[in-house]
């Protein structure tokens, strides 16, 4: 473990938590897309699996209970407690565009032919690509509250200190994982668009516009 | 792979 990919896991533990606390406190998921959401509580269940087969850390196993958990919270606000706040109509992404072609992927590209390892496959591929529907209601929209780019900043800011990380390992370890580096740059890749927008433009304002 | 290094990242 080494400090970048701690600190990664610490902003994506943030932003998880930003989410649930900003649904829970304004008792409203506007502007949020239920679609992502759902998207990666099945990232964390397809990945986590092997908290069932394997035992790393405790450190391990309490951050991937504390994933899953907080990722099913979230979508039980925006589509039960909360669920008339959702913003149905904005959230029109085709989800099925980037599950079927995912899962593919990840039959034929993985590491070990093996159920366990094929949808560890599928999670990390999956992950890449989770925050499409929201990056795609904003843009939609035009705009997103302060707290939502807080969410999609520490979210984003997580997989670039894993890249960190991964280069880190590599020098260190010799450890080198193609598909979740390949993974980990197109995630990273999809949020410069929006690191941009959030560091010029985010200061002092209230809300984010992003041009369509 | 995964029978030998399980994954370690989350």
């Amino acid at each position: 473990m080494n400090i970048f990919r701690l600190t990664g896991d610490l902003s994506h533990l943030a932003a998880i938590i930003i989410l649930l606390l900003k649904i829970w406190k304004t008792r409203s998921c506007a502007g949020i897309s239920g679609k992502s959401q759902i998207l990666f509580a099945l990232v964390f269940t397809s990945r986590y699996l092997d908290l069932l087969t394997s035992f790393i850390s405790l450190y391990n196993t309490t951050m991937k209970v504390i994933y899953i958990g907080c990722a099913y919270a979230t979508v039980y606000l925006i589509y039960a407690k909360f669920k008339a706040t959702y913003d149905g109509n904005h959230d029109t992404f085709r989800v099925e565009f980037l599950v079927v072609p995912v899962g593919g992927l990840a039959f034929l590209v993985n590491h070990d032919f093996s159920p366990l390892e094929i949808l560890w496959t599928f999670s990390i591929y999956l992950e890449s690509v989770a925050i499409l529907p929201q990056l795609f209601m904003i843009s939609k929209t035009g705009e997103a509250e302060t707290i939502t780019t807080h969410y999609l900043f520490f979210l984003g800011l997580y997989r670039a200190l894993y890249l960190i990380n991964w280069i880190w390992r590599f020098y260190f370890e010799g450890f080198f994982d193609m598909i979740a580096i390949v993974a980990g740059v197109v995630q990273t890749i999809l949020y410069c668009d929006f690191f941009y927008l959030y560091v010029t433009k985010g200061e002092g304002r209230s809300q984010l516009s992003i041009p369509t | 792979k995964a029978d030998e290094t399980p994954h370690d990242e989350l």
